[in-house]
């Protein structure tokens, strides 16, 4: 999964 | 999404309910930093730039807005409004916080997921969050006696941060990819600052005295 995927926290 | 971070989440939102209440109730600003309400401003600019770009939940975004709205806000009160900024420390709030912005940019530069813009940028405004209440704290020792509601804010402040690294040994024990050495190594030196502070808003708590922090 691309980083992006894991900021899912603020 | 898990009870740690939401709740860190909402501790977050909390301190900064908190912050607005006290000037606007107050119609003052003493005893709040305005160096450190400018470098949170800068933490949500620079970590939020996906805002309108990577979609993850109507709760995501809205946060993400509603930080970013009342961080300029809080900066630009300060700032601006006649009355509020005629109560700002101008004298006590002398940390020098460029030194802050620049190594924590530099430090982004060095490490960080990868070495694209976003991601840079991402770095930098968790590195940058981790010391941006410096200001805040030198100011407080220095400001002796601290008003209820700036004490609440900066603890529930540094409460958010906690809950984050309860979410974060959560999500490493629960997920299967999850690695966010960045973050969670930033958080607890964000939580490991606040140490003393937790340490006499406890005190004054449990006797029940005016929270001061020894200069």
């Amino acid at each position: 999964s691309s980083t992006n995927e894991l900021k899912d926290e603020l | 999404m898990n009870i740690f971070r939401f709740a860190g989440d909402m501790m977050h939102l909390t301190s900064i309910l908190v912050l607005l209440l006290k000037i606007y109730a107050t119609k003052s600003c003493s005893g709040i930093s305005l160096k450190t309400q400018e470098l949170y401003a800068l933490v949500f600019l620079a970590r939020y730039l996906d805002l309108f770009t990577d979609f993850i939940s109507v709760y995501n975004t809205i946060m993400k807005l509603v930080f970013i709205v009342s961080s300029t806000a809080i900066v630009w009160c300060m700032k601006r409004d006649r009355v509020v900024r005629r109560s700002y420390d101008k004298q006590l709030d002398t940390f020098r916080h460029y030194f802050l912005l620049a190594a924590s940019f530099a430090l982004a530069l060095l490490v960080n997921e990868k070495f694209t813009f976003q991601e840079i940028f991402w770095a930098f405004s968790i590195y940058l969050e981790a010391v941006a209440i410096l200001p805040q704290l030198v100011l407080l020792q220095r400001s002796g006696n601290v008003d209820n509601l700036t004490g609440q804010y900066v603890f529930f402040l540094g409460a958010y941060r906690a809950f984050y690294i309860l979410n974060w040994i959560y999500r490493y024990f629960t997920e299967t990819h999850f690695s966010r050495w960045i973050a969670c190594i930033s958080g607890l030196v964000q939580t490991a600052l606040y140490a003393d502070f937790f340490y006499y808003y406890y005190i004054s708590w449990k006797n029940n005295t005016k929270l001061k922090l020894p200069a």
